[in-house]
C-alpha cells in the first residue's frame, strides 16, 4: 500500500522493529480470490529460502505454473471441490481452477498484508508512492476459497486445514457470512483449531455499517477489524450554473470535460424507470442524457456501473451522490468516465438545483491526490458495527485500521472498475472495504509475530487493542463519519491501531485455548456444541462457575438487564482480568472513566506490581449500574499506566 | 426433499469403533455410505474439524445425525469477500 505505512509510522520501522529479522520466517496465509503472481509486490530479490519449518506448497492449475511462486510467495493452493459440489464445474472461460486471481481481491489483500517494496506505485497517477506490505519481508500464502459464484465453507475449511498443516503463522480472511452462532459458523470453528496451533486468525468485522448489531466474525478467538479512513484523499468539485461548488471524490483519469458548463440532468428525469435515480442497465433514455452531465443515487447497483450505464447512455460525466445510507462517506472509484462521488447533504443540494433550475449546467474539476487530510482516521460509515450480535458481553470490534480507499496490487485479468467492459489493465488499484483494513491488522500481527516470536495469538492482538488510540492528537475522540460525532467502542473497538506502541505494551491480556473453552462453557453450550468447535471431549465442570465476563479479554463490556436491578436500583458486575508482564519490572496504577454519571467502577487491587517478565496479576473490577432506559449505551475506559506505558481497554456498557 | 446440498459432518474422533482400527477416513466412509450408498465426500478434515464435507438430501442429513459418533450434521453456509 501507499501512504499507510506513514500514517501508521511504520517508515520509522528500522529502529522500532529491530527485533524483527525474524520477520522473513513469519508466514501469513490469506483465504480470497486467489492471486496474481506477476505484480511486481511477490518480488522476492534478496529474501532467503522459505523457513525451514514451512510445509505449504504451490499448486499448478489453469494458467499457473509451480513456477509462479516464489520466496515470497512460497504458497498458493486452490479449493474448489466445495464450490462445484454446489455449482457445478467452474467455467473455465470465466475464472481459473487455480490459484490465480482472476478478480483482484485476493491480490490486493495478500499485498497489502505482506508485499515487497514497490517504487512508483499508483493507480492512474493516483496515491504515488512507495508501496508495501505491513509486513514487507514476511512471505506470503494464498488459499484460494472465493469464486464468482461466493465462498463455500466446505473449501473454507480445507483451506484452514491446510493452511495449518502448512504452518502458517497467522491467517487473514477478508470474508464473513451471516450471524451464524460459533458451532454454525465454520471461519469461527475453523479459527478455533487454528488458534490452538497459535495461529493468530485476523477477520473483516463487515461493511453492513453504521448499522448497530452489523458485525461478522465476532468470536473472540478471532482478531476482529474494523475500518478506517487514511490522510489522503482525492478531491474531485462539482461547480454548478448557479455559482455553487461541492467537493466530491474521484479516482478518474482520461479525457477531461471541456473547459465550459455542461447541460445537466437528473437521472430520475431521465428514465421511464421508477428507479431511474439509479443509473441502473438500461434505464437511462439516449435521448434525455446524451452530451450531459448525469446525476445518478447510489445504491443497489455498483458505484462503477452507474458511470457505465450513462457512458452507454451518451452521458459526458456523472455526479453520483451519497444517500442516507452512506451519509458523508466518500469512497473514490476509477470511474470510466468523468465522474465524482459527493457525500448526502451536498447531493441532496445538487439533486434540488438540477431538478428545480430551467437549465441546470454543471462541471467537474480533477484535484488529483491530497495528503494531509484531517481530522483523520475517522470510522468509516460502512464499518459494521457492535454490539456483539452473538455474545454481547464480548466487546467487537477489536480494533480499526486503515480502510478507505487503500492502494495494493491488482490482477491483470481485470480492469480496476472490475466491469467487464473496463479493458484496462493496473497493477495496482485503489478499494476501500474492512477487507482492506483487516490485512493491514494481519500484516502488522505478522510483524509483531516475528519481534516478539514468544507471544500467542491472545497477547499479540491484545497488545494490538491496548496500544490502540481514541483520540486525535487534539485530544477529541476519532470521528464517526456516520454520525460525524465522535465514534464509541461499538465503533471503533479499541481503537485505531498503532503498531510503533504495540510492540512495547508493557501488559499483556493473555488467553489460552483452555479459557477459550471455559467461554463456551459459560455460554451453556451443549457438550456437542462444545466438540464441534474445540474437538475435544471433555465436559464443563460441573462444580465451576463459569462467567463469560471473566474471560481474560482486553476489553469490557457490560450487559444489564431490567430484571437484574438490586434494592437501590443499581446493578453491580464484577470482572477479574489477569494481566502479564512483557515489558521491565514496574508498578502500574489504575485509573477509570465513564461517560455517565449512572455507570461507577473501582478496581481492586488499584495498584500492580511486577517485578519480572511474564509474571502475572490479576485484578477485579466492580461495575456499579443505575437504571436506563432499554437499549442505552454507556462507556468509558480502564488504563493501567506505570508512567511509561498505557495499557488501555475500552468498555461499554448497554441496558 | 430429494434437492441434496452440502454437509459438514462432526464427527467425535473419541468414539470411533476398534473395528476400524483408527482408520477415520473408512469409519467416516462406511458412516456415510450406511445413509447414502452413492454419496461420496468432498473434503475429509482431521485438524479444523473432525469429519467431512458431502453431498446429501435432508432425509439423508437427519438419518446420518442418528449414526452413533456422529456430532452434528451443519449445512455448509456461504460467505461473502469484505
Amino acid at each position: 500500500t501507499t501512504r499507510t505505512p506513514e500514517f501508521l509510522g511504520l517508515d520509522q520501522k528500522s529502529n522500532l522493529f529491530p527485533q524483527s529479522d525474524g520477520e522473513s520466517d513469519v508466514v501469513i496465509g490469506v483465504l480470497d480470490t486467489g492471486v496474481w503472481p506477476e505484480s511486481k509486490s511477490f518480488d522476492d530479490t534478496g529474501m532467503g529460502p522459505a523457513p525451514s519449518a514451512w510445509n505449504g506448497a504451490c499448486e499448478a492449475g489453469t494458467n499457473f505454473t509451480v513456477s509462479n511462486c516464489n520466496r515470497k510467495l512460497i504458497g498458493a493452493r486452490f479449493f474448489a471441490k466445495g464450490y462445484e459440489a454446489t455449482l457445478g464445474p467452474i467455467d473455465e472461460t470465466k475464472e481459473s481452477r487455480s490459484p490465480r486471481d482472476d478478480d483482484g481481491h485476493g491480490t490486493h489483500t495478500s499485498t497489502t498484508t505482506g508485499g515487497s517494496v514497490v517504487a512508483g506505485a499508483n493507480l492512474l497517477g493516483y496515491a504515488p508512492g512507495s508501496a508495501r506490505g505491513m509486513a514487507s519481508r514476511a512471505r506470503i500464502a494464498v488459499y484460494k476459497v472465493c469464486w464468482i459464484g461466493g465462498c463455500f465453507s466446505s473449501d473454507i475449511l480445507a483451506a484452514m486445514e491446510k493452511a495449518i498443516t502448512d504452518n502458517v503463522n497467522v491467517l487473514s480472511l477478508s470474508l464473513g457470512g451471516g450471524t451464524a452462532d460459533y458451532y454454525r459458523d465454520s471461519v469461527a470453528i475453523g479459527a478455533f483449531a487454528a488458534m490452538e496451533k497459535g495461529i493468530l486468525v485476523s477477520c473483516s468485522a463487515g461493511n453492513a455499517g453504521p448499522t448497530s448489531y452489523s458485525l461478522s466474525n465476532v468470536s473472540p478467538w478471532i482478531t476482529t477489524v474494523g475500518a478506517g479512513t487514511l490522510d489522503r484523499d482525492f478531491p474531485a468539485y462539482v461547480s454548478l450554473g448557479n455559482g455553487r461548488n461541492y467537493s466530491g471524490v474521484s479516482l478518474y483519469k482520461g479525457p477531461t470535460l471541456p473547459d465550459k458548463m455542461l447541460p445537466f440532468v437528473y437521472a430520475g428525469n431521465a428514465s421511464n424507470s421508477t428507479s431511474g435515480a439509479l443509473c441502473m442497465p438500461g434505464t437511462l433514455l439516449p435521448d434525455k442524457v446524451k452530451g450531459k452531465i448525469v446525476l445518478c443515487d447510489r445504491g443497489v447497483n455498483a458505484r462503477v456501473q452507474k458511470g457505465s450505464v450513462v457512458k452507454e447512455a451518451g452521458g459526458v460525466g456523472m455526479v453520483l451522490t451519497n444517500t442516507a445510507a452512506n451519509g458523508e462517506e466518500l469512497v473514490a472509484d476509477a470511474h470510466m468516465l468523468p465522474a465524482t462521488t459527493v457525500g448526502q447533504k451536498e447531493g441532496d443540494e445538487i439533486r434540488k438545483y438540477v431538478i428545480s433550475d430551467s437549465a441546470p449546467t454543471a462541471g467537474i474539476l480533477f484535484q488529483g491526490t491530497k495528503l494531509g487530510i484531517q481530522p483523520s482516521p475517522v470510522v468509516a460509515s460502512f464499518s459494521s458495527r457492535g454490539p456483539n450480535t452473538i455474545t454481547p458481553e464480548i466487546l467487537k470490534p477489536d480494533i480499526i485500521a486503515p480502510g478507505v480507499n487503500i492502494l495494493a496490487g491488482w490482477s491483470g485479468a481485470v480492469g480496476p472498475t472490475g466491469l467487464p467492459d473496463d479493458t484496462r489493465r493496473v497493477e495496482f488499484n485503489i478499494i476501500s472495504g474492512t477487507s482492506m483494513s483487516c490485512p493491514h491488522v494481519s500484516g502488522l500481527a505478522a510483524l509483531l509475530k516475528a519481534a516478539r516470536p514468544e507471544w500467542s495469538p491472545a497477547a499479540i492482538r491484545s497488545a494490538l487493542m491496548t496500544t490502540a488510540y481514541t483520540a486525535y492528537k487534539n485530544g477529541k475522540i476519532i470521528e464517526d463519519l456516520a454520525t460525524g460525532k465522535p465514534s464509541t467502542p461499538f465503533d471503533h473497538g479499541a481503537g485505531h491501531v498503532d503498531p510503533v506502541s504495540a510492540v512495547n505494551p508493557g501488559l499483556v491480556y493473555d488467553l489460552t485455548a483452555d479459557d477459550y473453552f471455559d467461554f463456551l462453557c459459560a455460554l451453556n453450550y451443549t457438550p456437542a456444541q462444545i466438540q464441534v468447535v474445540t474437538k475435544r471431549n471433555t465436559t464443563c465442570d460441573t462444580t465451576k462457575s463459569y462467567s463469560i465476563g471473566n474471560l481474560n479479554y482486553p476489553s469490557f463490556a457490560v450487559v444489564v438487564s431490567s430484571d437484574s436491578t438490586g434494592k437501590t436500583g443499581s446493578t453491580v458486575v464484577k470482572h477479574t482480568r489477569t494481566l502479564t508482564n512483557v515489558g521491565p519490572a514496574s508498578t502500574y496504577k489504575v485509573t477509570t472513566f465513564s461517560d455517565s454519571k449512572g455507570v461507577q467502577m473501582s478496581v481492586v487491587p488499584n495498584t500492580l506490581t511486577f517485578s519480572k517478565v511474564n509474571e502475572k496479576q490479576s485484578y477485579t473490577v466492580t461495575f456499579t449500574v443505575g437504571d436506563m432506559a432499554a437499549g442505552s449505551n454507556a462507556f468509558g475506559r480502564i488504563e493501567w499506566s506505570d508512567g511509561k506505558y498505557v495499557v488501555g481497554s475500552p468498555v461499554a456498557v448497554s441496558w | 426433499s430429494a434437492e441434496k446440498q452440502t454437509y459438514i459432518v462432526h464427527m467425535s474422533h473419541h468414539h470411533i469403533p476398534p473395528s476400524f482400527n483408527q482408520d477415520h477416513t473408512h469409519w467416516f466412509d462406511s458412516s456415510l455410505k450406511s445413509v447414502s450408498p452413492s454419496a461420496e465426500m468432498i473434503y475429509t478434515y482431521q485438524n479444523v474439524i473432525h469429519g467431512f464435507s458431502t453431498r446429501l438430501t435432508a432425509q439423508e442429513a437427519e438419518s446420518l445425525e442418528t449414526l452413533p459418533g456422529i456430532i452434528s450434521v451443519l449445512p455448509e453456509l456461504k460467505y461473502e469477500l469484505h
